[in-house]
């Protein structure tokens, strides 16, 4: 059981805060937030508003599907859209006062998580690889 | 420690076998390319040749860069780049023989990992989620 150590980290510890995380905001088009997916390198980022709510999440595949045509993938309509209406508002919202072992359940199915404060702004994320290197630490030390 | 019996599976019981991967062969284009990873809805897959031979990963990020002008995104030159100039080749390639505890490792920097059997031919792919999902069974009890 990688107990111990690892489970009594807390996620405030292990999570990459929000001054670090590529995100997009709300009113942002679909060429704007692809512009930010590709100069980031990441596939996934936070939707957020300017006061730092979290609004949910928008991807590559996401983008790439609302744009998916009949004959081909339809490039030119990437400016008419807005990341509000593609997101996925859906999301897992994890308190900062959550304990890891919850969070291992959501990583299973969620590659990073978005940490919320008690008020519902946005604190940072939690990433599978974060969890994954202690876990193998833990494992193997 | 979540020994016994997670650390005892073979990477064979838990990885997707070949035939649920999705991919595109070397000579594909990057529309091509760019079209099954929308359709499949993953953001990365292998890159094979006819004889099943692993070659490489193509991803939404190495695409979307490999357009980025310096105004804007090139959308139209989709159709003049293949898979092999600009897929990540350099990948961890792991046998299948090899134990899960070794799969752990690599798991903290990829999200996936390529398995080939012992004459380099492509056998299946070990995502993050399932050893999260058995590890996380393993530290819930
Ligand atoms: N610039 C980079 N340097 C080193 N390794 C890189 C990297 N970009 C991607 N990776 C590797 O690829 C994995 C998948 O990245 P992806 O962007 O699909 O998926 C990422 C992305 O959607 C999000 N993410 C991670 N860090 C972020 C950040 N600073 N800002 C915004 N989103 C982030 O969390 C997901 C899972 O991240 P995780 O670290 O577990 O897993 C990452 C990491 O292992
Ligand atoms: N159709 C779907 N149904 C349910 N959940 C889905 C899904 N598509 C994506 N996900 C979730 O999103 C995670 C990241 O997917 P991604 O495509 O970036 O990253 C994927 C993708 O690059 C690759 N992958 C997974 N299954 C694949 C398959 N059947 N064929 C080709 N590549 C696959 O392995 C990476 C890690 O996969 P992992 O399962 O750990 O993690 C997946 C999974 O938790």
């Amino acid at each position: 059981l990688p107990s111990g150590e690892f489970l009594e980290l807390t996620i405030k510890q292990l999570m990459i805060p929000s001054e670090r995380v590529a995100h997009v905001q709300i009113g942002n088009n679909l060429e704007h937030a692809l512009l930010v997916l590709t100069k980031s390198g990441y596939t996934a980022i936070p939707v957020l508003d300017p006061h730092y709510k979290l609004h949910g999440l928008i991807s590559t595949p996401i983008i790439m599907d609302s744009i998916l045509g009949l004959e081909r993938i339809e490039f030119e309509s990437l400016e008419n859209k807005r990341v509000e209406e593609v997101m996925k508002s859906s999301i897992p919202r994890v308190k900062l006062s959550a304990s890891i072992i919850d969070s291992l359940d959501l990583l299973v199915n969620h590659p990073f998580l978005c940490i919320e404060n008690e008020d519902g702004f946005f604190e940072g994320i939690l990433p599978r690889s974060t969890v994954l290197n202690h876990l193998n630490k833990a494992v193997k030390g």
